[in-house]
């Protein structure tokens, strides 16, 4: 490790986890209909489990994201290099009763960060930034308030998970992080990078998000940061794996940020190993068509 | 409302209105489909379906195209080819795979379906005996990033610049206006940083095509599986820490995977395979959705 000269053993293992979206209302032995907040089950089938049910439609019980991260702790921990972790670390905004505000959000995605640190840092008192496993963070669109609304930086929300995420971005990104809500994080110093993309500055469902081709547009901004990233990774002769919360398909982004996204990701497959993300509960995958992509541009360019 | 009025102002040019009224409303079904998330899973299985009949059909078709000599095949996958070439060009399958590149999405904590995770195997074989390493040569990343922060700024500096150029030329010349709109165009295309060069000939692909350091050889998928769980926490006075666990529920290597690793080229055939093979495609799907068992309603 450069920054702390430490040894560290490689294991050629990383974790990829997402959409933990912890619900702090959620009560065992309620009502699933009524999103296991509240209520007297109906029948057994609408009884609210200890640790959630698949398919209810209510989101994880607090206990389901510690015993995971426990099961994580005591199995997987000391086997990977590092862990790309893609966004939505809070409830969905599905209760009328107790609406989801922007303080919610921030004091949820604090509680989750703490965690991931004690879970994966090295206990060094003086220097918090020392982790034995690097953890690379994304934005969901949970994660941002009005609901997938992100606005091009800088702006409180970025400043403030800038703070959130102080100990898993290099210092020396504060600025473009600011601007983007993005970051490059290296796992092996000099060989191997992983990029945080803020994937919400290219999806259809952000109302600041028209397209990628005016300059004031959050998405244009986004590409010029991805591009230069992956020119100056090819001149270090590094390799990257590129990861987000929202998939960087047709369905979710917008037509000329698809494109040139897929363009980029193309004229740079001598760097780019590859792309992780969430937001779909779906475990799938989608092969993209760069030249396609090329044609597209062009074409509505 | 921009439906309601673009209706009353009457469609002055069609095209335009069309296009704007269908990415409107493309952006506000996305949203709306990403506020309903939270709630219950529906239409995922018809959501599949256009996976597998948009995405892998295409990679299948062309994957049928592949030039015979690239592929040995046996005779009557020959004489099909032979038949299918005359249809359309055959394709070389390498530059088939080099213009792919996957987005692989990933199962969830929140069970929507069962909570899983994964956890990916790279090739560090050649690392461990690469000393080139040194310390001493490594590039800190400060320059850099200054320098980024300067572009960013003064792409959006820029704008604010040509806009207030384009409208004072604008208002004095509006004789001119279209051929300095027309200008302006074939300028921004021009110098559109956010538009890649072609990767240039000289470097070499890389850990997504060809198997090097760093290439993804294999992955093993955990999910916990809710139902199981909550029996045992009722039929046992057991803690919750010794019932709860995550379990292997598929690996990379496993029939219908069975990628022995996990290049582009090799994604490209599972897609084929799946879009061909529906044993293997239900069992893609059932996995797709952690072995939830999820149907649409």
């Amino acid at each position: 490790d450069v920054r702390t000269g430490k040894e560290r053993i490689l294991h050629g293992r990383f974790l990829h986890i997402t959409d933990i979206h912890p619900d702090p209302y959620y009560v065992e032995g309620s009502s699933i209909d009524a999103v296991c907040h509240t209520g007297k089950p109906s029948k057994k089938k609408d009884i609210a489990p200890k640790f959630g049910k698949a398919m209810s439609g209510c989101d994880s019980p607090v206990v389901l994201m510690e015993e995971t991260l426990r099961w994580v702790k005591e199995n997987l921990r000391d086997k990977i290099d590092f862990v790309i972790w893609t966004g939505d670390n809070v409830r969905h905004d599905n209760d009328r009763k107790d609406p989801r505000t922007e303080a919610q959000i921030f004091d949820m995605n604090n509680i989750v960060a703490d965690k991931m640190t004690e879970l994966f840092s090295a206990g060094n008192e003086e220097d918090p930034r020392d982790f034995d496993v690097s953890v690379i963070p994304s934005l969901g669109n949970n994660d941002v308030f009005p609901h997938n609304m992100f606005a091009l930086g800088p702006t409180l929300q970025t400043r403030e998970y800038y703070r959130i995420w102080k100990n898993f971005i290099p210092q020396q990104q504060q600025r473009t992080f600011d601007r983007s809500a993005s970051y490059l994080a290296e796992v092996i110093p000099g060989k191997l990078a992983v990029l945080s993309i803020n994937t919400l500055y290219m999806f259809k469902a952000n109302p600041l998000v028209d397209n990628c081709n005016s300059r004031k547009e959050p998405g244009y901004q986004l590409l010029l940061w991805f591009g230069s990233v992956l020119e100056e990774l090819r001149s270090r002769g590094m390799k990257v794996w590129l990861s987000g919360h929202v998939p960087p398909i047709a369905k979710n982004f917008d037509q000329s940020c698809y494109d040139k996204f897929t363009l980029w990701t193309h004229e740079y497959r001598d760097i780019i190993i590859g792309g992780l993300y969430g937001h779909m509960n779906i475990d799938h995958f989608i092969p993209t068509d760069g030249k396609k992509a090329r044609k597209s541009l062009f074409k509505n360019l | 409302e921009q439906y309601s009025r673009v209706q009353e102002e009457g469609a002055t040019d069609n095209g335009n209105d069309e296009n704007d009224l269908n990415r409107i409303s493309d952006h506000a079904m996305a949203a709306s489909e990403a506020h309903i998330m939270g709630a219950k899973p529906s239409n995922k299985e018809a959501y599949m379906g256009t996976v597998r009949d948009t995405h892998y059909r295409k990679v299948w078709n062309k994957l049928e195209r592949v030039d015979v000599e690239d592929v040995e095949g046996d005779e009557m996958k020959k004489d099909k080819r032979k038949k299918d070439r005359k249809k359309k060009k055959p394709i070389n399958k390498e530059e088939l795979i080099e213009r792919y590149s996957i987005v692989n999405i990933g199962g969830s904590v929140i069970p929507t379906f069962n909570p899983a995770f994964r956890i990916w195997e790279y090739n560090i074989s050649a690392i461990a005996n690469d000393s080139g390493f040194v310390a001493e040569e490594y590039k800190p990343w400060d320059e850099f990033f200054e320098s980024l922060d300067k572009v960013m700024e003064d792409s959006l500096l820029e704008d604010s610049l040509s806009e207030n150029e384009m409208s004072s030329s604008n208002n004095h010349l509006e004789i001119n206006s279209r051929k300095a709109e027309k200008r302006k165009n074939k300028k921004n295309k021009k110098d559109d940083k956010t538009i890649p060069i072609e990767m240039p000939d000289k470097y070499k692909l890389g850990p997504a095509y060809v198997p090097q350091l760093f290439t993804p050889t294999r992955f093993v998928q955990f999910y916990a599986d809710l139902e199981k769980i909550d029996q045992a926490l009722h039929n046992s006075l057991a803690e919750s820490k010794d019932v709860f666990k995550y379990e292997v529920e598929y690996t990379s290597d496993e029939k219908p995977y069975s990628m022995d690793s996990l290049t582009v080229g090799n994604y490209l055939d599972l897609a084929g395979r799946l879009y061909e093979d529906k044993d293997a495609w239900e069992q893609y799907v059932e996995w797709s959705f952690a072995s939830s068992g999820y149907k649409d309603d």
